[in-house]
Parts: C-alpha cells; sequence; structure tokens
C-alpha cells in the first residue's frame, strides 16, 4: 500500500500546484516542478506516474489537470467531518481553525470535561459536555477524531472515539497509544518541525 | 544541499530507534528498518549512507551508534533559544509543550500584544509585552522564532524577528510570507496531516 510520506508528498505537490494556478501558469515543466517540490523530476515522476499522470514529454505537466487529479486523490473533493476532544488552549487553536467556512476539513462536534467550557463557541460549534462524545459522532457520522486532551486522558479517550466509529484519529497527545487496527492513527508532533530547523542551524 | 524532506525523513528515523532502543535492542536489521520507518531499505541506505552510516553486511545496523549520529545530525546535541510571539491559544499550547523540562528545545520569551496577557505564566517563561521583542531575542541569543499570531499580524512580526536577529522562523499563521533569504523559514499546516488521513479514508 501507499506509505504516508509518499502521502505527505502528494500534499506538497498539491501546494504547489496551487500556486502555480494562482501565478496563471497552464503547463509546467518537470525542472520547474523540480525545484517548487524540492524534490528530483526522477522521484516526483515516479510518484505521478502512480496517479496516473505521465506527462507529455517535451512540455511536461498541465497544471490544472495535476491539481485536480492530486486534489481527488487526497480526498479533498468530499466533506469529511471531524469531532474534537479537549477544547482547552491547541483544542480550541483546531478548532477554531478548521471551525468555519467549507473546506473539505468540517469541525462537526467539540467535546470537553470542564463544565467552564461547555457552551463556548469554537467556530461554527459550541463545546458539548464530555459525556455526549457518542451520540456526537453517530447523529453527525463524524469519520475523524481528533485528540486534544492532556497526556493521561488520551489513550481512554481515543479507545471511546474508535468503539463510537470514527475511521481515522489525529492524536496531539506526547503518547504512544494502543492503537486499533480499524482506525488509521497518526499523532502530530511539532518537534518534527524544530528538529527541522536545528538541522539546518547546527550545519 | 540536502532537503526539508530528506530532514523529515531523518527525523521518523530517529523516532523508530528510539522505540527499538526502549526495547533494548542492540543490533537491528535493514528489513526490521524498513518495517519501522516505513521507507524501503534501497530509500533509507541512501539517507543514511550520507551521514556515513554503512550497516553491516549481513548483521544491520548499531541501535545505539545509528541513534547518536541522527540526533547530532538534527541538532539534537545542543540547546536551541526560542521566541514565541503571540500568547493565544495556539501559542499558549506551544509555549507549555515546549516550556519546561531540558530537551533541546527552550523557550526562553513569549511576547504578546494583549495587555490582559501580560505577566501570564507559560511554562518557564511569563508573558511579556510586545515591544520586549527585540530586547528579549538580543539577551537570550535566542535562534528561533515561532509565530503564533493571527495573519494579519503575521508578515510585520516576521520581518521584526527577522530583523532582531533569529536564524529560524516557524511560522503557523496561515500566510504565504514574504522570506528572507538569511533565515530558513517553515511553515506549520496541520492541513497536511489532515490530507494524509482522507487520503486513505477514500480509498
Ligand atoms: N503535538 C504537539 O506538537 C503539541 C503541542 C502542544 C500541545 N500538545 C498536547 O496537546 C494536549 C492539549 O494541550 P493544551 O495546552 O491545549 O492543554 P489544556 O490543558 O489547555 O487543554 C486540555 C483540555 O482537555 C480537557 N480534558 C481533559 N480531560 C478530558 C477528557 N477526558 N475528555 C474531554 N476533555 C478533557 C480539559 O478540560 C482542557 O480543556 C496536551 O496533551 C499537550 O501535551 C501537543
Ligand atoms: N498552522 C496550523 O495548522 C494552525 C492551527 C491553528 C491556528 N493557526 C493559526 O495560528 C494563529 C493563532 O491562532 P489562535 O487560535 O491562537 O489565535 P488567538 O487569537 O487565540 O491568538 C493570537 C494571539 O496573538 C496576539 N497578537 C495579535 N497581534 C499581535 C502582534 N502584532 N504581536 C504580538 N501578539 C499579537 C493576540 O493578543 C493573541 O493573544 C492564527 O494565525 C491561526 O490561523 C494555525
Amino acid at each position: 500500500d501507499v506509505s504516508p510520506l509518499t502521502v505527505n508528498r502528494l500534499s506538497i505537490y498539491l501546494r504547489c500546484l496551487r500556486m502555480l494556478q494562482e501565478q496563471g501558469l497552464r503547463q509546467v515543466s518537470s525542472q520547474e516542478l523540480g525545484r517548487c517540490f524540492g524534490i528530483s523530476p526522477a522521484l516526483f515522476r515516479k510518484d505521478l506516474a502512480h496517479l496516473g499522470e505521465m506527462g507529455i514529454r517535451g512540455v511536461g505537466y498541465d497544471v490544472d489537470s495535476l491539481a485536480a487529479n492530486l486534489s481527488r486523490h487526497l480526498g479533498l473533493e468530499r466533506t469529511h467531518r471531524m469531532v474534537l476532544v479537549g477544547a482547552g488552549n491547541l483544542g480550541s487553536a483546531v478548532a477554531r481553525y478548521f471551525g468555519t467556512g467549507d473546506g473539505p476539513f468540517r469541525m462537526v462536534a467539540v467535546v470537553d470535561s470542564d463544565p467552564e467550557k461547555i457552551g463556548r463557541p469554537l467556530g461554527d460549534v459550541t463545546v458539548r459536555p464530555r459525556e455526549e462524545l457518542r451520540q456526537a459522532i453517530e447523529k453527525t457520522r463524524a469519520t475523524i477524531g481528533l485528540l486534544t486532551v492532556p497526556a493521561e486522558a488520551a489513550q481512554s479517550t481515543y479507545d471511546e472515539l474508535v468503539e463510537a466509529g470514527v475511521l481515522s484519529v489525529l492524536n496531539f497527545a506526547p503518547v504512544h497509544l494502543r492503537r486499533s487496527a480499524a482506525v488509521h492513527t497518526r499523532n502530530v508532533d511539532l518537534r518534527i518541525h524544530l528538529e527541522e530547523l536545528a538541522f539546518y542551524l547546527v550545519r
């Protein structure tokens, strides 16, 4: 199957294509793409070939059709409903970031165990009590769970998200979760971004 | 030079090596590493060879020395002092996440333009007024700036961080910054993580 690292490259390709679209470009050569992607044409041609994109000898790629193809593969032609657990500092920022407008990612419910947070508006939703998590997932048929609770609550909250039927979880808590094989689970760790900066700082 | 995508793979390799160290493993084969990394041995052997790591025919790699080598290349043997601008929801979560303990990344100053936030403790620092940004950077010799202000304030804040002498900036605001060539600048966008989940959801 396709590895997450390949998928992340597809996201980067799409961002480049979007910038090129904004600049009004219709065709782009492999060299120009390679410069934007930060990847050699040898490598990305392989990735794009898997999506059925061969490019045209001597011309390159059609910007709009490549962008549309990438967008489709990244599931961005559909709406993905998300629930978030833990409306603290991080959770509030994340909920508001995705909580308005009509991109493919829609925040449909936020829950928290702190009574002080109930009723607080975050984007298009208001914080509901923690006990309503399961019914919120069933009612909205949310497919993605966002886990922004403290470390000590992470595993039990994850288990409940899985049992309530989400298909993927994005975990922000600094714990190695015991993962369900049925639920695609990823960790977010800002440290990876900082390590990238540190790599270049020490060269 | 080394592309950020290569550097991000190094971060992933190090996380795997740390897990193997916790399991008490001393040697690991290319196959086992490939499974952990989610990358074919053909690809990661190339990455590791650039770091002078050749592996031992028939044996694989020495876990401790490989981890130490990766850690050194990722700059984690040094302390990197960071300043954060914008102690809102996201900024507070980030400041506290890095604001305690003694990892390689140390939060040394946080500033905000909102008088209500001044004096608020976040990890080992308290929020200072926005006007103190430059002197905070000079006094602490911070090398990394974290930008967690609203989109409309992002460019001017970035310009000021650059002028005050930081060497890298991690930008969380959803804007394409006009970047300084002298400052290594990266954007963080959670959407990339969600696109990864969406890719697998629509397959
Ligand atoms: N991945 C990263 O790079 C990164 C960055 C910053 C913070 N974090 C992590 O994100 C998490 C949240 O950080 P924060 O600064 O927002 O913390 P916070 O304390 O501000 O927020 C936690 C929220 O979760 C709620 N909560 C606690 N237990 C709960 C439960 N069982 N069910 C529902 N809600 C519950 C609390 O009431 C609170 O509102 C922490 O685990 C932190 O370590 C990760
Ligand atoms: N990259 C991502 O995935 C992601 C996720 C969530 C939020 N965000 C972005 O992060 C930023 C912060 O989000 P938030 O939810 O914490 O917002 P927020 O409104 O809670 O916090 C912004 C903070 O910046 C301060 N501020 C405003 N102008 C300033 C200036 N000129 N100098 C210093 N401080 C200033 C405010 O007083 C406030 O404390 C926004 O740009 C948001 O879009 C990005």
